[in-house]
């Protein structure tokens, strides 16, 4: 079997400033991913390892660089999910790591569960061996811009309708 | 949001997903991206699918376990993909995109959004794009 990945990015109304930045981030993660693929990793390992790329990216919504909630905070979540035997690992309302989808990927190899939430997620991700870091590490200045302007559009897509959120 | 979707040598098939959620959100809003069937599936039998977009209506109509099952009734990547967002979005009235690849590679990408960005690796050219119909190519 040929090898393949693909990855997005985020969709949305994405303003010209931030094209570069997304095709440079998304060319790098599928890069990154499919070096995992060509040496004879596995598809999961790939699929965290480019993830992660983009997560190190502010560029991204998610780990560095994710969007803010209404108190200016991060809370973030992330899913995996292996296609052989139907097995997946997630997180959820998760604060203070740089990487959930690691922590997913934990979940889906070292946990009996499926999904984990806030403090149990927090709990279980020490007891792994992730490190915490400091909640302001993971905002950047694009995501407090961000915030500011979903104040007055809120829920809005690029149809222009409120978003009904839940 | 970002995502990922592959397939290595010997066949399996995985999809990972991220998120920060929604800008302005309530504290505790809980999207698509952790819930299995809305954000993310993969299943060796058929394909593995990521989505991104407005949570809320992603996870109403399960959008990637929509996609998943349209690929198990015949539909190839592509059009699954474009019939699961596009009936999201005419239900809903909200954007979203996906990407997904079949069991034996073939590639879905499509956004009701005015863009995502998106890339794959085949045959050693990087495949990606952002715009409607818009493809561009370069080497690995």
């Amino acid at each position: 079997m040929q090898p393949i990945i693909i990855v997005h990015g985020g969709a949305g109304d994405i303003p010209e400033s931030r094209i570069n930045g997304k095709l440079e981030g998304v060319k790098e993660a599928v890069r990154v991913g499919y070096k995992i693929l060509s040496s004879g990793g596995s598809a999961l390992d790939s699929v965290e390892a480019a993830v992660v790329s983009m997560e190190n990216d502010e560029y991204f919504n998610a780990g560095y660089g994710s969007v803010l909630n209404v108190r200016g905070e991060v809370e973030m979540e992330a899913s995996i999910m292996c296609g052989k035997n139907l097995d997946v690992g997630a997180v959820t309302l998760i604060r203070d790591f740089k990487h959930p989808i690691s922590i997913a990927h934990k979940v889906l190899t070292d946990s009996p569960h499926s999904l984990l939430g806030g403090e149990g997620a927090k709990i279980f991700a020490l007891d792994k061996g992730f490190e915490t870091v400091p909640p302001e590490s993971l905002i950047s200045e694009n995501a407090k811009h961000a915030l500011e302007s979903s104040k007055n559009e809120f829920g809005r897509t690029e149809i222009g309708v409120k978003g009904d959120v839940g | 949001t970002v995502g990922a979707v592959a397939i290595d040598s010997n066949g399996h098939i995985a999809v990972a997903t991220s998120t920060g959620g929604m800008s302005g959100k309530a504290v505790g809003r809980i999207g698509d991206t952790p819930q299995i069937g809305s954000g993310t599936y993969a299943d060796d039998q058929v394909g593995g699918v990521s989505t991104t977009g407005h949570g809320e209506s992603i996870l109403k109509c399960c959008v990637a376990h929509s996609i998943i099952k349209y690929m198990g009734g015949g539909k190839d990547a592509s059009t699954a993909t474009t019939l699961a967002i596009q009936e999201m979005t005419k239900r809903l009235n909200n954007t979203a995109g996906a990407i997904t690849l079949s069991k034996s590679g073939d590639v879905g990408v499509y956004f009701s959004s005015n863009r995502m960005a998106w890339a794959y690796v085949k045959n050693n050219k990087i495949y990606y794009g952002i715009d409607h119909d818009q493809t561009l190519v370069t080497d690995l």
